[in-house]
């Protein structure tokens, strides 16, 4: 075995590739991002395509937020105060980032959030 | 997530990782998932970076998501980045960016930037080690020569540690998960062992992208968490990525 605590324990995998079967979900798509683009319109071909599951993923984080704080203060601080934040952030991220927003129609904070969420977590 | 950079018997190095998030982000009782986790996967993006219709540098990447935490330099450098958890945390540096000391880089962004900028391995390294962060981290760094492959432990501020593949110690392989490797792993969190045991059962004279697969395979290496994962071959330019479902049994993390 693996490993003998805690459960859930495996041998060594074999002949797992080519992936397939239920621990593969599926193939991950190819898109290019053109770096002599303004930075505002880099994402767009792929925001367009994945409008729709970016919004579920922010819907996600505000339930969560919203379990926390059910008054919805803290996504009402998200979407008021952390675009305040934005300009503070380095070229070209902050013209990519405000690019997502307008084309994804999520509120700027809640994409500022997503993009800063590895310092934001660590609370 | 469970990062590593291996070299095979002719020299040539292999980069992979899986990447883990959620973490009691929302735990959905009846699919025995997580909530974040599920909706992460859709958003799994391969990304070419282009410049003059070439390319600079190509990663796995969340669509919405600006900064890159896993990718490839073709010919030059492969990256991927964990987390790190410190009581001198990312909180601290945020705060510090928003009452107006800003010498510190964001994560992801330093990553990005070197992934566009760096000019060879030895640069990348030293970016990676040198440049101040808004939080700790664990950049994992292979290159396109025999023995370029490390772990650089950092805090915000500096490298803690450097840890490299020597061969003439027998080290072939570096391996990180979230734990600094002089410490032990959390008991209830130890995917360092199954995963180092598993790359010293496959063997240096066995190692490819097939068999990295194979290790990123198995539980709990791979656990719930586990949203997808990106094999790298520089001296080919090639990432390839999969997204990952992990069906019980199987580790919540």
């Amino acid at each position: 075995l693996a490993q003998y605590v805690p459960p859930y324990t495996d041998y060594c995998r074999t002949g797992m590739y080519p992936p397939s079967g239920a621990t593969f979900k599926g193939n991950v798509s190819w898109y290019t991002i053109n770096l002599d683009l303004p930075p505002y319109k880099r994402w767009n071909q792929l925001i367009s395509e994945r409008k729709a599951e970016l919004n579920n993923l922010i819907q996600v984080i505000k339930d969560l937020a919203n379990a926390f704080v059910p008054s919805g203060k803290l996504i009402q601080l998200v979407d008021k105060d952390l675009p305040l934040l934005l300009d503070s952030l380095p070229s070209p991220f902050k013209e990519e980032i405000k690019g997502i927003a307008d084309v994804s129609g999520v509120p700027l904070g809640e994409v500022l959030l997503f993009n800063i969420f590895y310092e934001v977590f660590t609370v | 997530c469970t990062s590593l950079v291996a070299e095979d018997s002719t020299g040539k190095l292999y980069h992979a990782r899986n990447l883990d998030f959620g973490l009691f982000l929302g735990w959905d009782i009846k699919n025995k998932s997580w909530a974040v986790t599920e909706q992460l996967r859709p958003l799994v993006a391969n990304v070419d970076f282009q410049k003059n219709n070439k390319t600079v540098f190509k990663a796995t990447s969340f669509a919405g998501y600006v900064g890159m935490l896993t990718g490839i330099k073709p010919g030059m450098f492969t990256l991927t980045m964990n987390e790190r958890f410190s009581l001198d945390g990312g909180y601290i540096g945020l705060l510090e960016w928003i009452l107006g000391r800003r010498d510190g880089v964001w994560m992801s962004f330093l990553t990005r930037s070197v992934l566009e900028n760096a000019t060879s391995y030895d640069d990348a390294k030293n970016q990676l080690s040198k440049t101040k962060m808004l939080a700790p981290a664990y950049f994992i760094l292979g290159g396109n020569k025999s023995g370029q492959g490390c772990i650089i432990t950092r805090s915000r501020l500096s490298s803690v540690d450097i840890w490299e593949i020597d061969l003439k110690k027998g080290r072939w392989y570096v391996l990180e998960t979230n734990y600094d490797r002089w410490k032990d792993p959390l008991f209830l969190d130890d995917r360092r062992t199954p995963a180092m045991k598993c790359m010293n059962e496959t063997t240096q004279a066995k190692i490819s992208l097939e068999t990295i697969y194979d290790v990123l395979s198995t539980k709990p290496v791979l656990n719930k968490l586990t949203t997808y994962t990106t094999l790298m071959d520089v001296s080919e330019g090639k990432l390839e990525a999969y997204i990952r479902d992990c069906p019980d049994p199987c580790m919540p993390w």
